[in-house]
């Protein structure tokens, strides 16, 4: 699975995830790479969510809403609310995985419970970070 | 931050001790070629739609990521492909699943999302608007690649053995076989 959030100039937030599904899978099974609000989900007024991981727990957890939900409605900074869901909500269900979010003000987050994440960042003045393992 | 961007090409049990120092830089340098695609758009005013579709697609068309070629084998050793696609500004989506010709399903579900009046298409009708839309059109073949195939393979050959280390649980010597039941 691949992804991406990006913050524009005219600050408008967007996300998006493709992927190739689980190896061996069956019967066409689907898992939240292509459910918006547990794969994918991005709103202007807090953030943009790009999720991987053990789709049927993101699915239930409804894992990219829930982060905006939490910064919605109860204030959280895309920080804690991808913290309270990534490190806990979804652990809590059994399932395991990461995301990558920014938010309207341009804060990036890449928060993940498992070995390893392939992924990257990049700001406004061109800093860049890369990452593979916790 | 005026504008930013932030991707992924997967999560999982990705160890240093699995990993070569080639297969890293490997990874490295496909991640950082397709950030600064999107960022490249973004320093110039483009859209996050535009960045998201575009560096997706360097990420798809690179055999490293489980997206796009590249992507897993099913039971029946094919590829099925999946993606979606949200815009912010007027909680706008699309989406499309089970493709198999599809070159890019980004580009798709960004096609459902701006060109049809519905969200998620699937299977052969996902394929059908795909055509009709003028997207890249490829063989199933185009998203083999040898490692995902063997992991297949690895998988069935260890469901298998359960099976057949469960099924020996039940061998019966009077029949000289399995009996379940």
């Amino acid at each position: 699975t691949v992804g991406c959030v990006a913050l524009d100039k005219n600050g408008n937030l967007a996300a998006g995830t493709s992927t190739g599904g689980m190896t061996n899978k069956r019967w066409g099974r689907i898992g939240d790479a292509p459910i918006i609000g547990a794969g994918t989900y991005a709103n202007n007024a807090t953030c943009a969510v790009s999720s991987t991981g053990w789709g049927e727990y993101f699915i239930r957890a409804m894992v990219a809403h829930d982060i905006s939900a939490l910064m919605d409605y109860k204030g959280m900074s895309l920080q804690e609310a991808a913290k309270e869901v990534i490190q806990k909500k979804v652990p809590d269900l059994g399932g395991d995985g990461g995301i990558i979010a920014v938010d309207k003000d341009g804060n990036m987050v890449m928060e993940f419970n498992t070995e390893g994440m392939y992924r990257a960042s990049m700001d406004a003045s061109g800093n860049l970070t890369i990452g593979i393992y916790k | 931050n005026e504008f930013a961007i932030v991707i992924h090409g997967g999560a999982g049990t990705i160890l240093r001790k699995n990993m070569s120092p080639e297969d890293e830089a490997a990874y490295n340098a496909k991640l950082e070629e397709a950030i600064r695609v999107g960022h490249d758009i973004l320093k110039n005013g483009g859209s996050s739609l535009d960045a998201v579709e575009k560096t997706i697609n360097v990420l798809e068309n690179s055999p490293l990521f489980n997206a796009g070629k590249g992507a897993v084998f099913t039971n029946a050793g094919i590829n099925e492909l999946d993606a979606s696609i949200m815009d912010g500004k007027n909680l706008d989506a699309g989406a499309s699943a089970g493709t198999k010709t599809v070159k890019n399903p980004i580009n798709l579900a960004r096609a459902v999302m701006e060109k049809s009046p519905h969200v998620m298409l699937s299977g052969e009708g996902a394929e059908q608007f795909a055509k009709e839309q003028g997207l890249e059109i490829v063989d199933p073949s185009y998203f083999y690649t040898e490692a995902r195939f063997k992991a297949l393979e690895r998988v069935k050959a260890s469901e298998e053995n359960e099976t057949a280390r469960d099924k020996s649980a039940f061998y019966d010597p009077t029949i000289k076989d399995s009996k379940f039941g």
